[in-house]
């Protein structure tokens, strides 16, 4: 455990807790794209089936946890508690396009032909892409709430703090997940347009983030 | 072998 490592998995957290917050708190998930949350569902799901097979700490054990409770209730209060506020019409990404090739990969480049180590690779693979359903809407809408987009920036930290962790861990360890930090440069990827118009608009602008 | 497949990160 290092700096970066306990600063992205705290980032990680603080996000998913500013989504709960959000939709909880203004009853309404509205700009919010239930697809990919449905999708990290999936990839918490399939990624902490460990949880089950090998103890590591008690901080993996109940961060897996939480992850995973907060993952659930989130789902539950967008397709259940509030459904009337979603916004189904805008969510339109076809998740189909990610969930085939992703799960086509996991089976062709993994560590081991295992059960558990295929569902683990699908989760590495899901997660680097699970948010693009999110910025599909906030492109197709044109906008997203400033709590939205903290959201984002919060997750967006998350990945680019892994990626810190990796390099150190790397020059310390000299330990390389080469699934994980392939994918994770990946993800990390899809949150840079979004970091510039983060800084550039919700920083200075009014409130709300407005795409070009 | 075990450390391949052992996960510590989330």
């Amino acid at each position: 455990m290092n700096i970066f490592r306990l600063s992205g998995d705290v980032c990680h957290l603080i996000a998913i807790i500013i989504l709960f917050l959000k939709i909880w708190r203004s009853k309404s998930c509205a700009g919010i794209s239930g697809k990919s949350q449905v999708l990290f569902a999936l990839v918490f799901t399939t990624r902490y089936l460990d949880l089950f097979t090998s103890y590591i700490s008690a901080y993996n054990t109940v961060m897996k946890v939480v992850y995973l409770l907060l993952a659930y209730s989130t789902v539950g209060l967008i397709f259940f508690r509030f459904r009337n506020s979603y916004d189904s019409e805008s969510d339109s990404f076809r998740v189909e396009f990610l969930l085939v090739p992703v799960a086509g990969l996991s089976f062709l480049e993994n560590y081991a032909f295992t059960p558990l180590e295929i569902l683990w690779t699908f989760s590495i693979y899901l997660e680097s892409v699970a948010i693009l359903p999110q910025l599909f809407m906030i492109t197709k809408t044109g906008e997203a709430e400033s709590i939205t987009a903290h959201y984002l920036l919060f997750l967006g930290l998350y990945r680019a703090l892994y990626l810190a962790n990796w390099l150190w861990r790397f020059h310390t360890e000299g330990f390389y997940d080469q699934i994980a930090v392939v994918s994770g440069v990946v993800q990390t990827i899809f949150y840079c347009d979004f970091f510039y118009l983060y800084f550039t608009r919700v920083l200075r602008g009014s409130g709300k983030m407005s795409l070009p | 072998d075990e450390d391949v497949l052992q996960k510590d990160e989330l």
